[in-house]
């Protein structure tokens, strides 16, 4: 699986 | 963070504010959907497991917690405090409806296959529909009190307001996150019905009434 971001949002 | 998504968050407060206020100084939830309240906290507490894991900003530290805190005093005051005006004759919507098809979407459709990614797939999706018991409740009484409506244009309007936001982020940024923009698009699809009718009735000082 690709590398998940972060989640930066609410 | 761009002006859209701090809009976005002030609106989510602010909806957050109204409910709490409306149920406290009327000492009352008639016409709120406890079902609705339940799948916010549970779209809270499964989003926001990442405050064990991974720091953000304190923005974000504290606006989750405040998220996450709101949301079960909502419900403390539903179902504790003024349990005896909680509406459960008119708040028959079947939560499993939403909690199983969105789970099962979550461990289908994600980034990635592990605990945390799930969850915060989940609850995204999970979100997309939790206002269903609400409107549904609505439709089933015809009506809706103004603060209630307030609350629900807030509430509604944060999520439209995240779609400038990743609009703007997508042409700024290059950064998108199809998950959560396809949630956020049948988000606020759910509320046009009820922006109408907000914008062409509340405003104009009437009531929110459904037709017969």
């Amino acid at each position: 699986a690709a590398p998940v971001e972060e989640h930066d949002e609410l | 963070m761009n002006i859209f998504r701090l809009l976005g968050d002030l609106s989510h407060l602010l909806a957050i504010i109204i409910l709490l206020l409306k149920i406290w100084k009327s000492r009352s939830c008639a016409g709120i959907s406890g079902k609705s309240q339940i799948l916010f906290s549970v779209v809270y507490t499964t989003r926001y497991l990442d405050l064990l894991t991974t720091h953000v900003s304190p923005y974000n530290t504290v606006m989750k917690l405040v998220f996450i805190f709101t949301s079960y005093a909502t419900i403390y005051l539903m179902y504790v405090k003024f349990k005896a005006t909680y509406d459960h004759n008119h708040d028959t919507f079947r939560i499993e409806f939403l909690l199983i098809p969105t789970f099962i979407l979550a461990l289908l459709i994600n980034h990635e296959f592990t605990v945390l990614e799930v969850l915060w797939t989940f609850s995204i999706y999970l979100e997309s529909v939790a206002i269903l018991p609400q409107l549904f409740l609505v439709s089933k009484t015809r009506e809706a009190e103004s603060i209630t409506s307030h609350y629900l244009f807030a509430l509604g309007s944060y999520r439209a307001l995240y779609l400038l936001n990743w609009v703007y982020r997508y042409v700024v940024e290059s950064h998108y996150e199809l998950i959560a923009i396809i949630s956020g698009v049948v988000q606020t699809i759910l509320y046009c019905d009820f922006f109408y009718l907000y914008i062409t009735k509340v405003l104009k000082g009437k009531k929110l009434q459904l037709p017969a």
